[in-house]
């Protein structure tokens, strides 16, 4: 564990728990892609499948279960409490544009053709493109609340400070996992022009509206 | 990478 690494599940908890915050007070789900929700639920219950058989630390399993818990009960929320609020007109992203490519992709490109290598190589490919519904979503209503752009903020540093962790890690321990790396590297990229949105408006307490 | 290293993050 490092410091960059720490950072990094922090902020992605922080995630998780501005967005159940943002729902639960407000009672709505307005804004927020189900659809990414979904697949963020894949991508736990995917590379989270040894959760029961191989023991990390007592931190690795509690983050783990805190994950898949809170984003089953995000979609619960969603598609189940507060559908009168969920937008589905505009949270229209066709997900199997995303999901086929990713599953053959893992297929050709992994570590090892074993399942459960090629379940987890499926679930750090999708967790890069995990965030397109809900920014093709924000890009269709042309705004984002406020809350919600913090919940984005956070989501997308989680994975910039897990690429200072491999940084470190490389020169610190020789540790080096390309496929993670360039998954991550893309899922940062996909949120660039948000951080732009973000720094340049929201941290000057404006809303985020893109010219929809 | 022995295995179990390279699947210790979240």
């Amino acid at each position: 564990m490092n410091i960059f690494r720490l950072c990094g599940d922090m902020s992605h908890l922080a995630a998780i728990i501005i967005l159940l915050l943002k729902m639960w007070k407000t009672r709505s789900v307005a804004g927020i892609s189900g659809k990414s929700q979904i697949l963020f639920a894949t991508v736990f219950t995917a590379r989270y499948l040894d959760l029961f058989t191989s023991f990390i630390s007592i931190y690795n399993t509690c983050m783990k279960v805190f994950f898949i818990g809170t984003v089953y009960f995000t979609i619960y929320l969603i598609y189940m409490k507060f559908k009168a609020t969920y937008d589905s007109n505009h949270d229209s992203f066709r997900v199997e544009f995303l999901i086929v490519p990713v599953g053959g992709l893992a297929f050709l490109v992994n570590h090892e053709f074993a399942p459960l290598e090629i379940i987890w190589t499926f679930s750090i490919y999708l967790e890069s493109v995990a965030i397109l519904p809900q920014l093709f979503m924000i890009s269709k209503t042309g705004e984002a609340e406020t809350i919600t752009s913090h919940y984005l903020f956070a989501l997308g540093s989680y994975r910039a400070l897990y690429l200072c962790n491999w940084i470190y890690r490389y020169y610190a321990e020789g540790f080096f996992d390309l496929i993670a790396v360039v998954a991550g590297v893309v899922q940062t990229i996909l949120y660039c022009d948000f951080f732009y949105l973000y720094i340049t408006k929201v941290m000057k307490g404006k809303k985020i509206s893109l010219p929809a | 990478v022995e295995k179990v290293k390279r699947h210790d993050e979240l």
